[in-house]
């Protein structure tokens, strides 16, 4: 699966996700990808968010509304909120999963349960990016 | 605000051989989405156009290159939603495009629905001009094939399945006991 989330200077988001599935997979399976709340979501008034992962864990978990949510309801950082749920997915339904997530002030969550996710980000002239858990290289163009 | 683009190019046990090809993959699709940003404006415009980058790259489990269903062949899905207007547009059973986000998004652009599937989203690709490429099979990568392979052995020993959450019942946090995976999960 890939995804992407962007915010302009006006506070506009928007998220996108794309994928193939999951190999082996049945004739006919919907995964989370295309499920608003599940493998995307977005409300400029709190955060956009585009998931990865285990698409019928995602599924049962809603993952990309339930950050939003986080976001909405309670005093959590992005990063914080972000993390908070694919944990608690993952502690409930077993499944991993990862999100990317960009909240109304511009800020950035990643977060995942799983064990690698490639993800990379241009602010300005900085880009960053890892894949395994707690990687974080920055570079300027 | 500052404006961002930020991505990611899927979640699971990704071998240290696809490492590279995932981060070049991944800078790549931020720096052309951020770059659309600004010529633009237009945060759909940015988000599609890094989706697109990874679609055509079979480091990515999207377009070209995604994994195949038990028969071999490649279904995909797509979603997009814009956060002001809460407009959205999704896909599933795209066969044979190389951009299912482009899809997606001209579900939402173009009908006054969110979510096309099955021989319905193909017509409405098909009228919309989006070339549906011939013969079939032209998204299935070596990897993809080799992929479905292995899974389909392991199936034959019980090994794989799709109750990943029963089989890693002591996995928190996708440790050892995390079952193998075939090719990428969704």
């Amino acid at each position: 699966t890939v995804g992407a989330v962007a915010i302009d200077k006006d506070g506009n988001i928007a998220v996108a996700t794309s994928t193939g599935g999951i190999t082996g997979k049945l004739p006919g399976r919907i995964g989370d990808t295309p499920l608003l709340g599940s493998g995307t979501y977005a409300d400029s008034r709190f955060a956009g968010v585009s998931t990865t992962g285990h698409g019928e864990t995602i599924m049962k978990a809603v993952l990309a509304h339930d950050i939003v949510k986080r976001l909405e309801f309670t005093s959590d950082d992005v990063q914080t909120a972000t993390e908070k749920a694919c944990k608690a997915m993952t502690d409930h339904l077993i499944g991993t999963a990862g999100a990317i997530v960009i909240d109304k002030k511009g800020e950035v969550g990643i977060a995942f349960t799983s064990k690698k996710m490639s993800w990379a980000y241009q602010k300005g002239d900085k880009i960053a990016y890892g894949i395994n858990q707690g990687d974080f290289t920055e570079e300027t163009i | 605000i500052t404006p961002i683009v930020l991505v990611h190019g899927g979640a699971g046990d990704i071998p240290e051989e696809r490492v590279p090809g995932k981060i070049r993959g991944v800078k790549l699709a931020t720096k052309l989405g951020y770059k659309k940003l600004q010529e633009t404006g237009n945060v759909l415009d940015a988000v599609e156009e890094a989706v697109r980058s990874m679609e055509l790259d079979e480091n990515f489990n999207a377009g070209y290159g995604s994994v195949l269903t038990t028969e071999g062949n490649v279904e995909m899905e797509a979603s997009i939603m814009h956060g002001t207007t809460m407009k959205a547009g999704c896909c599933s059973f795209v066969k044979d495009i190389m951009h299912p986000i482009s899809v997606a998004r001209r579900v939402m652009e173009k009908t006054v629905h969110n979510y096309l599937a099955g021989d319905g989203v193909m017509e409405f690709a098909r009228n919309e001009g989006f070339e549906i490429l011939y013969p079939p099979g032209q998204l299935v990568t070596d990897f993809a094939r080799q992929a479905l392979e292995e899974w389909k052995e392991a199936h034959k020993r019980g090994e794989v399945g799709f109750a990943r959450t029963e089989i890693g019942a002591k996995n928190k946090y996708a440790n050892e006991t995390e079952t193998k995976q075939y090719g990428e999960v969704g």
